[in-house]
């Protein structure tokens, strides 16, 4: 590839991010500037249902967001996890290098920053959304995450729990340490 | 999800990324994306990287990170993507996931890891040798 600059480089062919982000650019934004918006063009336009609210619904049938941006001259970093109701993540994590001292907030908490930071508190599932989880509990929660739980993760959903004789065992193995065989 | 570098007319790196993480996960569950150094990084003296995939997996190996510290030592930038799946498919040969990276003179690259239904990685490249924001294909090791 040709050596020149300015360049923006993005995963997968969202166009309309990577449009965005050089126009920021042509425009004399920042760098920072130009990722955030990227980024949060494919917030707005639902990115192939991976990024944004409407897509990916969890067990209970809620969509979260993850997001993080990172400054390559200072090395500050501001980032998100799991943020429940709002839907500017990347907006957020932006938040969190220029207001706060920290580097990753999660949850609900970060959510209540976000609304203190001026994002608006909204409802990140759709039809769609909905819809896919609907079908997912009607396939047995196939495929899911759990492993070595009852009942059979791989069969039936849950609520699942850990298998009564692997508790009983390892009761056993710690008590035995603790009397006679500990540093 | 997406990943994003930026590299400015001065060298200066911005990364990020955004997503709404893996469908059906365990409510809680946070993948690589938000994670310095997993889900992007940016080091204006050496470069900018992002990482899109299963995030359960690729976290554990900080792959953003570790293709930055490989073109800090001039490793070129498709190298140093590829050299970071390689080091992913020795734990776990079936992982889904693919790195973009570009260092601070403009170059740029990505690498994917081959597994049936995904044998190439399409991804968007906007510089000025290029008249428009143009996809770009890699061919996945």
């Amino acid at each position: 590839s040709p050596a020149a600059l300015p360049v923006v480089v993005n995963t997968w062919a969202f166009r309309k991010a990577a449009e965005t982000a050089w126009r920021v650019l042509q425009l004399g934004g920042s760098e920072l500037d130009a990722v955030e918006r990227g980024c949060g063009q494919c917030e707005i336009d639902q990115c192939d249902g991976s990024v944004g609210y409407g897509g990916s619904p969890d067990e209970s049938g809620e969509t979260t967001l993850d997001a993080m941006i990172m400054d390559g001259n200072t090395m500050e970093v501001g980032a998100v996890a799991d943020l429940r109701h709002v839907k500017n993540a990347i907006g957020v994590a932006r938040k969190v290098i220029e207001h706060t001292k920290h580097t990753l907030l999660v949850g609900e908490s970060a959510s209540l920053f976000a609304v203190r930071m001026g994002f608006p508190y909204e409802d990140l599932t759709t039809q769609k959304s909905l819809l896919m989880y609907s079908k997912w509990l009607n396939q047995n929660c196939q495929p899911n995450y759990w492993k070595n739980v009852v009942p059979d993760s791989s069969e039936s959903c849950g609520p699942y729990k850990r298998p009564e004789k692997i508790i009983y065992k390892e009761e056993l193995t710690i008590s035995q340490r603790s009397i006679h065989n500990h540093d | 999800t997406i990943g994003m570098v930026v590299i400015g007319e001065n060298g200066t790196v911005a990364s990020g990324t955004s997503t709404n993480g893996a469908v059906h996960k365990i409510p809680g569950r946070v993948g690589d994306s938000p994670i310095t150094g997993a889900g992007s990084y940016a080091d204006s003296t050496a470069g900018g990287a992002a990482a899109t995939g299963d995030g359960d997996i690729m976290m554990r190996f900080l792959p953003s990170y570790q293709a930055v510290e490989y073109m800090r030592m001039g490793t070129d930038p498709a190298v140093a993507c590829q050299k970071v799946i390689s080091r992913i498919q020795k734990y776990a040969p079936n992982f889904f996931g693919a790195v973009i990276c570009a260092n601070t003179t403009g170059s740029y690259g990505a690498a994917c890891n081959k597994i049936p239904g995904f044998t190439q990685f399409h991804f968007m490249v906007s510089s000025p040798s290029l008249s428009q924001p143009t996809e770009k294909v890699v061919d996945c090791i």
